[in-house]
């Protein structure tokens, strides 16, 4: 069964995409089978590994939740790197927002769609939109885990205790095995020892579960989706390609079991 | 009247909080009377003019949303800035967004507020949260004017499309006189020609509405709101004291009428 990863913050740009994608590419050259399910209508995950906007029209994730007997297996797609596979997002994701409100057990149509699927992986990471609405509420109850990506600027701070508020509603009326697993400092400036401050607190308000790897802040990240490219292809020597990677070990342990 | 101006980019991190305080800041500093409005839960804007969380707890936009005879004076507060006050958000206002919904007409809270109330302003901006939810409507329902802050990075380009059509929806259902009058560049870093390749896009998609001035990314803008002060209070002569006091000269067209 795969560890199944909800990556959420309701702060914006804090790097949930960035971290999904890059954290799934390290997992999956590490021999992980990984998938990536795209769950914000923006897309950016999915254009992040290469998967147009046409391709997302014919099938994606809004078809998966819409209709309750499309298993996942429909609107996953391959991508460039080997292991590494991607359900993506499309536009019309927005509407389901809309669409599944009106229906029963609304929080609770991406969990049906996992469990009528085969997700022969080892990791599946949900990267959720920046808002505590129904597609982030529908990522943290199909999930096992989550994965807060904190940036290191001061209003990244605030978010953190409305997200912790979330994270007990779910856990209390959706899904009694979500725990929150892992913390990652990202977007580290070594420019400003405002970003040191930052770490300090979120080490002292989330003890062990913060990784020890922090991601620093480069221009590489930041320019790789351009070309749709993780940054191990992007870039495979550059400082972000070795903090994902020791994010990736650090996420799983170590060896891959297959 | 007040020019009513509403922040707004579901794309998450993009500089909208940082705008509307720095605009404002300097808008105020220009002569002109400015009011901060707070939609986002995460109350960002009210901390980066020096709002503490307890100040917002007694009234905030929460109350006003809520109460449907509370005129805004009663959750306006002045800042060090001269001329410059804010209307802050609290942390409940995260559940107005699920209480509205269950009203008539939940779209349109803010600008009845508006009507009950005496804007004595020359200037009203609204920061709006990362998402096209129910407070994001209801601040592009209230408004004159949209400013769509864009991030010069790869990603932030994706969700403009996404805008543009909530814009047009709005304009039809809600609000006539909504015009998306401004789009600026911000997070400019020279680091990379990444940045330049998205201006010319930018520039090419909404020609004459984008502003001159570009924001470059600055350390200063970032350490600014840690001692809850605008750019002009913490180092006025820094790169982003100055790039902010440009752009509100470009966005009121110079001599304020006071
Ligand atoms: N470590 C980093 N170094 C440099 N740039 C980064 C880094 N991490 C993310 N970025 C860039 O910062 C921006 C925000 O990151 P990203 O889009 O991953 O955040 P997000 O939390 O997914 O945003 P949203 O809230 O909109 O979903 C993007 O343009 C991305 O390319
Ligand atoms: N020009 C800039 N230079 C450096 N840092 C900046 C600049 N503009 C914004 N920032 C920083 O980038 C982060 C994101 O900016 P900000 O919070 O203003 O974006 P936002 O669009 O309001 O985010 P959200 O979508 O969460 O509301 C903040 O930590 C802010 O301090
Ligand atoms: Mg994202
Ligand atoms: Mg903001």
């Amino acid at each position: 069964l795969p560890r199944v990863i909800a990556v959420a913050n309701q702060k914006g740009g804090v790097g949930k995409t960035t971290t999904v994608v890059n954290l799934g590419a390290c997992l999956a050259e590490l021999g992980y089978r990984t998938l990536i399910v795209d769950l914000d209508p923006q897309g950016n995950a999915s254009t992040g590994v290469g998967i147009t906007e046409e391709r997302r029209r014919e099938t994606s994730m809004y078809h998966v939740l819409i209709d309750d007997e499309l298993p996942m297996e429909e609107a996953t797609f391959p991508t460039d790197v080997p292991n590494l596979f991607i359900a993506p997002a499309s536009l019309d994701l927005a509407a389901a927002e809309v669409e599944l409100r009106s229906g029963f057990a609304a929080e609770l149509y991406l969990r049906a769609a996992f469990e009528r699927s085969k997700l022969d992986y080892d990791f599946v990471l949900i990267d959720c939109p920046p808002s505590l609405g129904l597609l982030t509420t529908n990522g943290l109850a199909a999930a096992q885990e989550v994965l807060i990506p904190i940036q290191c600027e001061y209003y990244a701070l605030e978010g953190t205790g409305q997200l912790l508020v979330t994270l007990e509603k779910v856990r209390k009326k959706l899904n009694r095995s979500l725990e929150l697993s892992t913390v990652v400092c990202v977007m580290y400036d070594a420019r400003t020892n405002l970003a040191d401050r930052v770490i300090e607190v979120v080490r002292e308000n989330f003890g062990d579960k913060v990784c020890k790897t922090v991601v620093p802040r480069t221009v590489r990240l930041s320019e790789a989706p351009e070309l749709g490219q993780p940054i191990i292809l992007f870039d495979s020597s550059s400082r972000g390609a070795i903090a994902y990677r020791e994010l990736a070990k650090e996420v799983s342990g170590g060896t891959p079991p297959r």
